[in-house]
């Protein structure tokens, strides 16, 4: 039965995308069955796994909007036991469509139920607002991993991001809980990253995962081969680091 | 009369924020009235410029929902000539609570009316979505900049950005065109941003600013001072580039 993590952040470009993509597909090489389920109309998990926008395929939006179910639409990739439920621009009007149509916040939820029991985990990245598609993850999910980015800017966006949790704990989803922060794009360089991490660490002391993922340009490189960093170089120290998370994030299991 | 510049991408982390403030601070010191006006409930562009998260104060939240007039809530900052309307995480509800409301495209271009012959210039900061919020600031702006970064991902959502600003023109505000496309985060060192250069002149030779801005981390330590780069580092690399900005844009006038 998977387990369910969003990973979420209403603050743009802190490495949501990067972070499923590549713990992803470390999960899988440490032998755990794998989906990810890109919930962002820019789709960069999906192209960041190569996968192409396939013109006529059915993809997330069908599911949320049009009833299709989650097997219909999920596709392999390449790294061994890592599936994909691919998203496309299409899902860019859903915000809206979603609005008026039953259980809104619970159709993500509802359509995991019948794949739950062939994954052990399911990564649901979302896009960097707190509209409906990232409310549907959070009702979905079994806690939320929270990457944020190493700048000044990434603190004040956590406190909008915990009251939204409260109040989704409180009216849809009581046993959501915070998987971990995630500090990414660190660079032992500067001084706003000593700052920030420090912060984070003081005030979140037990939520904040060990590994630490650093701005490594190889990461923002494999994308545009559409491969996960594992694959496109597994030597890197951002593979590293992703590697580390996902041994930590099993045995927090 | 001012010139509306609403700056506006959907992905996040491409230095939307950053350049509202800083190519505000510098079209200040040429001599411009400038407002800067945040649409943003993570409220970066705010805390950028110094101003505080005042408890009681009015903000836009305020202004778009319970129609109090925008003159009530401006604010002077630390940059002679640079005044902000400022948000707050309030303005997270905004965007469920306008979808009922009269005109509720209309009405930030509505209340930037009166307050239009005393600015030259009125920097619209908004979040990174394409929902509500950025459909006010998209409705009311004579012009659209598009921050992007030097990556890979950057390219694919400018389709979305196109094509929603396609749709607001025919909707909303017939005149809206392409102010520019500003190149973000540049690092001379990778071949990554020299890629994507590249090709986002190719594909947009004339809507490309030709002013590039570097990757330079003083403008991320900047805002933890609550300062624009002019005041905190004006020699910094980060700093020459948005004054050429700030020079580019007025000759663009
Ligand atoms: N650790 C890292 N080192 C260097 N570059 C990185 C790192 N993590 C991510 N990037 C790059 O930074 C940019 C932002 O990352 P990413 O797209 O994963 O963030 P995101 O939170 O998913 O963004 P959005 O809010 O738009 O969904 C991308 O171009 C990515 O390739
Ligand atoms: N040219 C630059 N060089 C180095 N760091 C930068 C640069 N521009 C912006 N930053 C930093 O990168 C981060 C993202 O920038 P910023 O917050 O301005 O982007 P944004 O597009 O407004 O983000 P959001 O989508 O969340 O609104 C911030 O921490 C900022 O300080
Ligand atoms: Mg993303
Ligand atoms: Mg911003």
């Amino acid at each position: 039965y998977a387990r369910i993590v969003a990973i979420a952040n209403q603050k743009g470009g802190v490495g949501k995308s990067t972070t499923a993509i590549n713990l992803g597909a470390y999960l899988a090489m440490e032998g755990k069955r794998v989906l990810v389920v890109d919930l962002d109309p820019q789709s960069n998990a999906t192209s960041g796994l190569g996968i192409g926008p396939g013109v006529g395929d059915l993809q997330i939006y069908d599911v949320l909007v049009n009833e299709v179910s989650l097997e219909e639409i999920i596709v392999r990739t390449s790294t061994e036991g890592l599936d994909l439920a691919p998203s496309s621009l299409r899902l860019a009007g859903a915000e809206v469509e979603l609005v008026s149509l039953y259980s809104r916040e619970g159709r993500l939820k509802k359509s995991l139920e019948p794949v739950r029991d062939r994954y052990d985990i399911i990564l649901v990245d979302c896009p960097p607002s707190l509209g409906l598609l990232t409310v549907n993850a959070l009702a979905a999910a079994d806690e939320v991993m929270i990457p944020i980015q190493c700048e000044y800017y990434a603190l004040e966006g956590l406190v909008l991001l915990l009251r939204t949790i409260e109040k989704i704990r409180v009216y849809l989803n009581p046993d959501l809980r915070i998987g971990g922060i995630l500090l990414t794009m660190h660079d032992a360089r500067t001084n706003i990253s000593k700052q920030v991490m420090e912060e984070v660490r003081k005030q979140y002391p037990n939520e904040t995962f060990v590994t630490v993922i650093p701005r490594n340009v190889r990461l923002s490189e494999a994308p545009s081969y559409g491969q996960p960093i594992s694959q496109y170089d597994p030597q890197s120290r951002g593979a590293q680091a992703y590697q580390d998370l996902a041994k930590e994030v099993i045995s927090h299991g």
